[in-house]
């Protein structure tokens, strides 16, 4: 079956959805088949891939809830072998109802235990929270891909997201890791950006990319043409960032 | 007693504690009494203010939970006249455990029911969700103050948020009303953010303070010395328009 790797961290606006889409389209460009899934109510990931809220209507909550099989949510995205399990307004209730439900960590990995035979990875999208769908992300993942925005208040919650994939992986996901760490909106006019990728590098050693994702604008503008910054403009420095984060990631893939 | 504020938007990292942080400064700056309640678990309110870790035994979880009272978790902060309501690593497991509790949106609201009186303006800080924790701060306040990030994936969540508190106003708390949208990480550089405030304030109208919050890498590193901007920069661009904020959330209380 393919790789699932969770793009995932509890700090909000880290570049978690932009590193989804981007990360996902230069692998698809380099002929793997690509699966995103959206597990965040806010549906930015889906947006971000052009899919309508007219195909939003079988989304991750019905595959969460087993209301529906995975085969029935997967849509084609604007992008060539790239394709999206998006997610619905539904999906914003489904943190509660799956406290109540058995099972509830494992909802997601067993829907994922069919279907997937054409992809070679699988990646999921995570909202802002450690909560159940960020638990589901993390137990259905073989590897977790963790963005890091250069900013002084994003260092701060690192360790208890390092401290919960721990937890989850001595609990309910064996072979859970951690891939790799990327430093996102790296702007090198900031002596913080500098001062923060040091310290990440001091501390967490290879296992931060050497790839850093570095600020800028046609990023934050490609979602609003519903296309990843490597269909709106791949000569751009950040489309550039990700296709070489690509070829780190799948490099790492490798190696295991 | 003294007027409740929510600082709220589920989008992640839109600029909601710092605009916590600093408009409470700016409002003790002239001579309110303030108290920041942190309810987000990543605690960078709490941080931003400079209240260390061994200060944060008694915070909001246990305020939440019952187990303490309000006047027994309040501590000062950096600034003179503004105090702080700590958040502590238990108040990421609250989220679940309130979902069994009766009550359960209206902890917040009874907890505040007393222990306010020395207090002009209360600032609470949500985490980036629409879960039970900003539930219960949407229950106990009077208004909401909703920072935008000037960003084409922090309009598209705006409109569930608008849906959300009208349906608290609705069900849980009459009196609740958005006092107003604050544009933040404004860049006159880029113009994907003229675009989104021309949107938003043809949406919006008068609902969108005049005062728009710029990018100011100042704004970035003061959290890294514990400190407001208003203290670490006073001159710089990012803490005068912090200012001018506090004055026209100030003049719109008064016009209630
Ligand atoms: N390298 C970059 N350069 C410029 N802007 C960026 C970059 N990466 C992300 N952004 C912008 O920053 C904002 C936050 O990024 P994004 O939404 O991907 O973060 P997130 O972690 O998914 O947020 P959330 O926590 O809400 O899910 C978005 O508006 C995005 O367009
Ligand atoms: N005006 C500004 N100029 C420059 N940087 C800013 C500005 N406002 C906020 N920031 C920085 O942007 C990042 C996000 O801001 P902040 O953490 O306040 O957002 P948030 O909405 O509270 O995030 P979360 O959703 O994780 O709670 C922080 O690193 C902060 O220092
Ligand atoms: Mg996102
Ligand atoms: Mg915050």
């Amino acid at each position: 079956g393919p790789k699932i790797l969770a793009i995932a961290n509890q700090k909000g606006g880290v570049g978690k959805t932009t590193t989804a889409i981007n990360l996902a389209t230069a692998m698809a460009a380099v002929k793997k088949k690509v699966l995103v899934i959206d597990m965040d109510p806010q549906g930015n990931a889906s947006t971000g891939l052009g899919i309508d809220q007219s195909q939003r209507t079988v989304s991750t909550y019905e595959v969460l809830m087993g209301e529906a099989k995975l085969a029935q949510a997967i849509c084609p995205s604007s992008v060539p072998d790239l394709s999206v399990v998006p997610s619905g307004v539904d999906l914003a209730g489904a943190e509660l109802e799956l406290v109540e439900m058995s099972n509830r960590e494992f909802r997601l990995q067993q829907a994922l235990a069919e279907g997937l035979d054409r992809f070679d990875y699988v990646l999921i999208d995570c909202p802002p929270a450690l909560g159940l769908l960020t638990l589901n992300a993390l137990v259905a993942a073989d590897e977790v891909v963790v963005p890091l925005q250069c900013e002084f208040f994003a260092l701060e919650g690192i360790s208890h997201l390092v401290k919960t994939i721990e937890r989850v992986k001595g609990a309910l996901n064996p072979r859970l890791d951690i891939q790799g760490i990327v430093l996102t909106m790296f702007d090198r006019r900031n002596n913080l950006s500098t001062m923060v990728e040091n310290d990440v590098r001091a501390y967490f050693g290879a296992k931060v990319y050497k790839t850093v994702i570095p600020r800028n604008v046609r990023v934050s503008e490609a979602p609003s043409h519903g296309k990843p910054v490597l269909l709106y403009d791949f000569r751009s420095t950040g489309a550039q960032a990700y296709v070489h984060l690509a070829g780190e990631v799948l490099r790492r893939d490798r190696e295991v």
